[in-house]
């Protein structure tokens, strides 16, 4: 879940 | 997305901004330190490998290549084209002191033991710290251009931004991420003493200079 999370922000 | 995290990156694009055009416009790189300029572009490089795998928006890719280009730009400018006004014996910071701990804390502490990820946690790690050559040369030589305070302030407030957009992100997604808030966090700490500088000389029309 945190995995996905982490690409959306810069 | 949220009005933190939009001002939290648009102040990283401001900065990466100033820096390229003090650079550009005044031909010269001096009071710049290299080798900050180096580790955000191996930050960028690691943590945006995803890229080539991940699809988020438009905003999001555009973004992550701007500031891939930009870092690649910057160092094009220091190293080769005005290389000749490189301060470089003010930049004497020794950046393998960074890079080896955010190297093993990002292969101890993850949250997912794959290349990709223990990557972008790297360049979290990396990235909190990565400042700290620039602000060693500023306190080398007791002080910095307005123009160069100005770029420091921005590239500052990005992650203190971004702390307001992980307790806005807490409060109503109920998400959080220790890895990024804790090095956010220390991130932003770096930055203090330079903010205080900066609110109290800077922006009352005065240079940014160390007390002796």
């Amino acid at each position: 879940q945190v995995v996905e999370e982490n690409h959306d922000e810069l | 997305m949220n009005i933190f995290r939009l001002l939290g990156d648009l102040s990283h694009l401001l900065a990466i901004m100033i820096l390229l055009q003090k650079i550009f416009y005044s031909r010269s790189c001096a009071g710049i330190s290299a080798k900050s300029q180096v580790l955000f572009a191996i930050v960028y490089t690691a943590r945006y490998l995803d890229l080539v795998t991940v699809y988020v928006s438009l905003y999001n890719i555009s973004m992550k290549v701007v500031f891939l280009l930009s870092s690649y730009a910057t160092l094009y400018l220091i190293y080769l084209k005005f290389r000749a006004t490189y301060d470089r014996n003010h930049d004497t910071f020794r950046i393998e002191f960074l890079l080896l701990p955010a190297i093993v804390l990002a292969l101890l502490i993850n949250h997912q033991f794959s290349a990709l990820e223990v990557l972008w946690t790297f360049s979290i790690y990396l990235e909190s710290v990565a400042i700290l050559p620039q602000l060693f040369m500023v306190s080398k030589t007791g002080e910095a251009e307005s123009i160069t305070s100005h770029y420091l302030f921005a590239l500052g407030s990005y992650r203190g931004l971004y702390i307001l957009n992980w307790f806005y992100r807490y409060w109503t997604e109920g998400h959080y991420d220790l890895i990024a808030i804790v090095a956010g966090v220390v991130q932003t700490v770096l930055y203090c003493d330079f903010f205080y500088l900066y609110v109290t000389k800077v922006l009352k029309g005065k240079k940014l200079q160390l007390p002796a």
